[in-house]
């Protein structure tokens, strides 16, 4: 689409495609957007972060990925209908059906709900990386010869030809090979051969360290309606606990707010399960606090698929719990 | 092209300890091609696991016999995909 205004927000698109919605949105809005690349994949595609900046140098900033697991579709269409968002600065900028929610929201007298992104933008700089793993995000889609659409890991090679991939969420640098993560390159959750083995988690990690000022990281993910924080690798209590468990409750409850979705809140140990090497764990273990991670609305009963008409209803309502984090992080600086 | 003819995805709901002690076996053991859509059992939490269709009765089997429940989520993976596919092209042309 030539203009973000005819793009299809409700429909699930591939690489190509998005890539080419990132630079119309950066073309759109040179003032507020740019596009940073931050690397390349193990296939050699290009890795960009868009980041939303209202100027000044090295901003404390926000860190948002989707997409880490390539089979969670909607959380890359989550993050396009997002990307979309924080350009809307003014009221009368924003598409009519949209001025009508946002009224309609407004009366619902959620004042948590109701900051403005731009005052978060006026602290803060935010990146949002719409595809975490471009590889195998690809790898999930149609091609003339292949359909892989239940693919999750990266595409690098592994010890074992027939199993090719690693998964990104058990390759970070936080108690990297602990329980929680396969040692075996044909397991789904294979953590690979080292920590940062991988090009796209190194890709992250570097360029998140070398800005020195992120002091929030969240991940979107998707499935099974979770929102947790630190630890994944053990049950102990992160110190902070108890601040991002009520941040997290009151994100879920922002969220909840615009369809009824019922989200679990908890640390990933409790929630889910033993995970090492998680993304969220690396964060906060280098100072990162406000560190997330997001299962968005999916039942399961389509298979990592929701139908594309609930994509703008599972953007939006994560929009909700992603601007209460965003403004809580804005309000406490630490 | 990967074909998940038959393939079904299994939600299994561990009710006991003992259930969750037997699931980690089932992990741990005989290769049969598992694809965890959850990861890590608790009593609180179904996982989801999709099964090929050869491994089907084996582990529907395995699973009756320690008494664990499970409901089928989804019964033939590959139609899903299929329908899912027919949406793209339309999608696409739209």
């Amino acid at each position: 689409e030539r203009k973000t205004k005819s793009f299809n927000f409700a429909a699930y698109h591939d690489l190509e495609t998005i890539y080419s919605f990132m630079d119309t949105l950066v073309a759109s809005h040179p003032d507020l957007i740019s596009k940073v690349k931050i690397g390349s994949t193990y296939e050699n595609r290009p890795m960009f972060a868009l980041k939303f900046s209202t100027g000044g140098e090295k901003k404390p900033a926000i860190w948002i990925d989707a997409g880490i697991h390539a089979r969670e579709w909607v959380s890359h269409a989550s993050a396009v209908w997002i990307a979309d968002r924080w350009h809307c600065r003014k009221e009368d900028e924003l598409p009519i059906a949209l001025r009508f929610e946002r009224l309609t929201y407004i009366a619902t007298d959620f004042k948590e709900n109701r900051a403005p992104v731009p005052s978060v933008l006026s602290q803060m700089d935010i990146f949002l990386m719409i595809v975490a793993n471009p590889d195998g995000y690809v790898f999930s889609h149609i091609s003339p010869r292949e359909f892989h659409r239940l693919w999750r890991k990266s595409r690098s090679v592994t010890s074992n030809p027939n199993c090719p991939g690693v998964d990104l969420n058990r390759n970070w640098d936080a108690e990297f090979s602990g329980p929680g993560a396969s040692d075996d390159p044909c397991g789904e959750d294979y953590r690979g051969p080292s920590a940062q083995s991988e090009i796209e988690v190194k890709n992250i990690a570097d360029f998140i360290t070398s800005h020195g000022n992120f002091k929030s990281f969240m991940t979107l993910h998707a499935y099974s309606q979770l929102l947790m924080y630190p630890y994944a690798y053990n049950g102990s209590n992160a110190p902070d606990q108890p601040e991002l468990h009520d941040v997290a409750t009151q994100a879920s409850k922002a969220l909840n707010s615009w369809h009824g979705t019922i989200y679990k809140v908890g640390s990933i140990f409790h929630t889910i399960e033993q995970a090492s090497g998680a993304s969220v764990d690396w964060a906060y273990q280098r100072g990162i606090k406000y560190s997330f991670a997001f299962e968005l609305r999916d039942t399961g009963e389509y298979g990592f698929l929701l139908p594309s008409d609930q994509i703008v209803s599972t953007a939006r309502e994560t929009w909700f719990a992603l601007r209460y984090i965003m403004q809580y992080v804005s309000d406490h600086p630490y | 092209e990967e074909l998940f003819n038959g393939d079904q995805v299994l939600r299994i709901q561990a009710e006991t300890e003992d259930h969750i002690q037997v699931l980690k076996e089932l992990e741990k053991g005989v290769d049969w091609g598992l694809d965890y859509w959850t990861h890590g059992f608790s009593t609180e939490r179904p996982v989801d696991i999709r099964v090929p269709h050869d491994s089907l009765y084996a582990i529907k089997d395995f699973l009756m016999e320690n008494n664990i429940p499970f409901t089928v989520l989804i019964n033939n993976v590959q139609e899903l995909l299929d329908r899912e596919r027919a949406e793209m092209v339309s999608n696409a042309e739209i």
